[in-house]
C-alpha cells in the first residue's frame, strides 16, 4: 500500500530538520505511481503532485511522526480537499415545484437505475411525491425500464407516448409535474458520448427547457483515464452540479472521482453501490479517498 | 508538423504520458517507451515519425490477440455465452451479432437469460424483432440456468447454427454472481458436454485499470475464449487492451463502435494502434 511505499521512501530520513526537495522527490514518484494505477487521469494527478510537494518541501520533521508518514498524511489532506471535504453535499431541491432533476453520462454508466435510486430515496425520506420521466428514445426498452424502476420504488412515471422527441417528452413532463403538483421531475436521458456534438446539442436544449435544479453527471466508478475528456466536455455543455459514482461495489479503486471533480469543480454527491433500488449511499470522501490510495 | 526535434529523455517522457493517458497503465507504457528508446534514441525525428512507429510498436503486441471469431456450423447449435460486467453492452453486441449473421444466412436463436433486471428480457426481444431471430425468454426470476438448458434442447431440436446466450451484468468480485455463471455452464454440459463453445467477454474501452481485475477472475472461475471491447466510438482510446493482451494473450473477436445493428467491427491491430497514438 502507499502508506507502506513512503514509509520505506523515508526510512533512511532521520530528524534532519526539514524536507528537502530530494527527500520528497522519490516519494512524489510513488504517489503519482499509486494515483495513476488507481485510474486517476494524468493531468489531475500531476496538479495534485504539485500541491503535495508545496506542502512537503520545507515542512518541518516532526519528532513525533516519520517523515513517511508525515508525507502520507500531507497526501490524505490533499486528497480530502481534492474530493471536496468533509460533508455530505445534499441534492439541491431549492427550486420552485416541480424540483427538475437531470440525469446524464455516457452509454450504461446507471442513469436509468441511479433514477429510479433517488425517486424511491425521496419519496421514502423525504416524503415527496416523485415523477420519474424518460427521455431515452433510442434505447430498446429503456423506457420501460424506468417504468419498472418506478413501479419498484412505488413513484409515478411519465406514460410512455411513442413518437415524441426527447425535448418534447421534457415539455411533456413538465407540464405533467406542474398540472399534477408533483414535488419532483427527474429527467432519465440516454446515454451519448460526450464527443457526439449533435446529442450534446440535444441535451443542451433540454436543460434549456426543463431548468434543472440539478445536472447530475453519472459516471462508472471503473472509468480510466477518459473520465477527464467526458467531465470536460459535458461540464462545458451543460454546467455539471453534482457527480453521481456507480458500481461502488465492485472492486475498482475509483480514481475516475477525484478526476471529475477536478474537471468539473461540481461536488460529487452521491455513490452507488448495488443494483438494487436502495443501494444508494451519500458521498464519504474518507472511503473514497482510503480506496484511490489504497 | 514537419519540425525534427531529437528523441531525448523529455521526448520520450512525453510518450510515456501519451501512453498512459491512453489507459495503458503505468507498467505496460513505462515498458513500451524503454524499447522505443533501445531502438530510437537519440535519433532526429518528425512527431509523425515517432507516432507511426510506437503505433508499430503497439501494434506488434496486439497482432497476436488479433483473431476473428470463427463460427462452427457443423456444431447445430454453436453456443455463445456473453458474460460481464454491467452495462458494458452486452445485450446489444448480441443483437448486432445476430445482425450479422442474418446477413450471412447463419441461423441464429437468442435466450434472454439476465432474468434479473428491469426490461432486459424485453430489450433483448426488441433486437430480436430488428433481426427475425428468436428469442427464448421465460417468467421474471426464472433461474437462468434451467431457461439455458431449454433454450440449448431448443435450438438443438430446430438445428439452429448458432444460439446466443445474454446474461445479467454481474460484478466479478460478487461471488454469488459468479457462482451463478458457473452453474449456467455446469447445466448446459448436463445437456452437451461440449457446450458453451464460446464464452466471451464485454469489456467498456472506457475502463480503466479495472479491466485486468475483470479478466482474471472472469478467466479464473469461467472459460473465457474470447473478448469484445465495446464503446471505441467514444474518446476513451481502450489502451487497456495492451495491458490485457500483454497479460492474458486473449482473442480480441470484435470492437464496438456504435449503438446500431451494424456497428460491430473485427479488431484491427494496426488501426486499434493509430487510435491509441493519437
Ligand atoms: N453493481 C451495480 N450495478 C449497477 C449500479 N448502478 C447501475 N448498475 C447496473 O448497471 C447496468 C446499467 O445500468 P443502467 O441504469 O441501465 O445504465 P444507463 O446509464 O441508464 O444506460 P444507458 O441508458 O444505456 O446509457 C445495469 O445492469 C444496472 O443494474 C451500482 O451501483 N452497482
Ligand atoms: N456508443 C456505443 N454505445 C454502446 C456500444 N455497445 C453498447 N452500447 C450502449 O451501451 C449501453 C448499455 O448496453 P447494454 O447492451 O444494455 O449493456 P449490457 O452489458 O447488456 O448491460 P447490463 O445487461 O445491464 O449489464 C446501451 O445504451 C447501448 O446502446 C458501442 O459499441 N458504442
Ligand atoms: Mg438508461
Ligand atoms: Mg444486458
Amino acid at each position: 500500500a502507499l502508506t507502506n511505499k513512503l514509509s520505506g521512501v523515508f526510512d533512511g530520513l532521520r530528524r534532519r530538520g526539514a524536507l528537502s526537495e530530494i527527500d520528497v522527490a522519490e516519494a512524489l514518484r510513488e504517489v503519482r505511481l499509486a494515483l495513476l494505477d488507481a485510474d486517476v487521469a494524468l493531468p489531475v494527478v500531476k496538479d495534485f503532485i504539485a500541491k503535495v510537494k508545496e506542502r512537503s518541501v520545507g515542512a518541518e520533521v516532526l519528532d513525533s511522526v516519520s517523515p513517511g508518514q508525515q508525507v502520507v498524511k500531507i497526501v490524505h489532506d490533499v486528497m480530502i480537499e481534492a474530493l471536496g471535504g468533509a460533508g455530505a453535499v445534499p441534492i439541491n431541491l431549492n427550486a420552485v415545484a416541480p424540483v427538475p432533476i437531470l440525469m446524464v453520462g455516457l452509454q450504461g454508466s446507471g442513469k436509468t437505475t441511479t433514477s429510479g435510486k433517488l425517486g424511491l430515496r425521496f419519496a421514502q425520506r423525504l416524503k415527496k411525491k416523485v415523477l420519474l420521466a424518460s427521455l431515452d428514445v433510442q434505447r430498446p426498452a429503456a423506457q420501460l425500464q424506468l417504468q419498472q424502476l418506478a413501479e419498484r420504488a412505488g413513484v409515478a412515471s411519465l406514460p410512455i407516448i411513442p413518437g415524441q422527441t426527447p425535448l418534447e417528452i421534457a415539455r411533456r413532463a413538465m407540464e405533467t409535474g406542474r398540472r399534477e403538483v408533483f414535488d419532483i421531475v427527474i429527467l432519465d436521458t440516454a446515454g451519448r458520448l460526450s464527443i457526439n456534438q449533435e446529442l450534446m446539442d440535444e441535451v443542451r436544449a433540454i436543460r434549456a427547457e426543463t431548468n434543472p435544479a440539478e445536472t447530475l453527471l453519472v459516471v462508472d466508478a471503473m472509468t480510466g483515464q477518459d473520465a477527464v475528456q467526458t467531465a470536460r466536455a459535458f461540464n462545458e455543455a451543460l454546467g455539471i452540479t453534482g457527480i453521481v459514482l456507480t458500481r461502488m461495489d465492485g472492486d475498482a479503486r475509483g480514481g475516475a472521482a477525484l478526476s471529475m471533480r477536478a474537471v468539473t469543480g461540481a461536488p460529487i454527491k452521491l455513490t452507488g453501490s448495488g443494483e438494487k433500488l436502495d443501494a444508494l449511499e451519500d458521498f464519504h470522501p474518507e472511503r473514497v479517498a482510503g480506496r484511490i490510495l489504497g | 508538423v514537419f519540425v525534427k526535434r531529437k528523441l531525448d529523455d523529455e521526448a520520450l517522457a512525453d510518450l510515456e504520458d501519451l501512453l498512459v493517458a491512453a489507459d495503458l497503465g503505468t507498467t505496460v507504457a513505462a515498458r513500451v517507451v524503454e524499447e522505443f528508446r533501445s531502438s530510437r534514441f537519440g535519433k532526429e525525428v518528425t512527431d509523425d515519425e515517432v507516432k507511426q512507429a510506437l503505433a508499430a510498436e503497439l501494434a506488434k503486441i496486439l497482432e497476436p490477440v488479433a483473431q476473428p471469431f470463427v463460427l462452427d456450423r457443423s456444431l447445430k447449435p454453436h453456443v455463445v455465452l456473453m458474460v460481464g460486467v454491467n452495462g458494458t453492452g452486452k445485450t446489444t453486441t448480441i443483437g448486432k451479432l445476430a445482425q450479422q449473421y442474418r446477413e450471412q444466412g447463419v441461423r441464429a436463436i437468442m435466450v434472454a437469460c439476465d432474468t434479473f433486471r428491469a426490461a432486459a428480457v424485453e430489450q433483448l426481444q426488441v433486437w430480436g424483432q430488428r433481426t427475425g431471430a428468436p428469442v427464448i425468454s421465460g417468467p421474471a426470476n426464472t433461474d437462468p440456468a434451467g431457461l439455458a438448458f431449454d433454450a440449448l434442447t431448443r435450438a438443438k431440436a430446430e438445428r439452429a447454427d448458432v444460439l446466443l446466450i445474454d446474461t445479467a451484468g454481474r460484478l466479478h468480485n460478487k461471488s454469488a454472481l459468479m457462482e451463478e455463471l458457473q452453474k449456467i455452464i455446469r447445466v448446459l454440459k448436463k445437456q452437451d458436454e461440449t457446450a458453451p463453445h464460446s464464452i466471451l467477454l464485454v469489456l467498456d474501452a472506457t475502463t480503466g485499470q479495472n479491466a485486468l481485475n475483470q479478466v482474471d477472475v472472469f478467466k479464473e472461475m469461467v472459460n473465457i475464449t474470447g473478448l469484445i471491447v465495446t464503446k471505441l466510438d467514444g474518446s476513451a482510446r481502450g489502451g487497456i487492451v495492451v495491458a490485457l493482451a500483454e497479460e492474458f494473450a486473449l482473442p480480441v473477436h470484435f470492437v464496438g463502435v456504435g449503438e446500431q445493428a451494424g456497428d460491430l467491427r473485427p479488431f484491427d491491430p494496426a488501426e486499434y494502434a493509430r487510435g491509441l497514438v493519437g
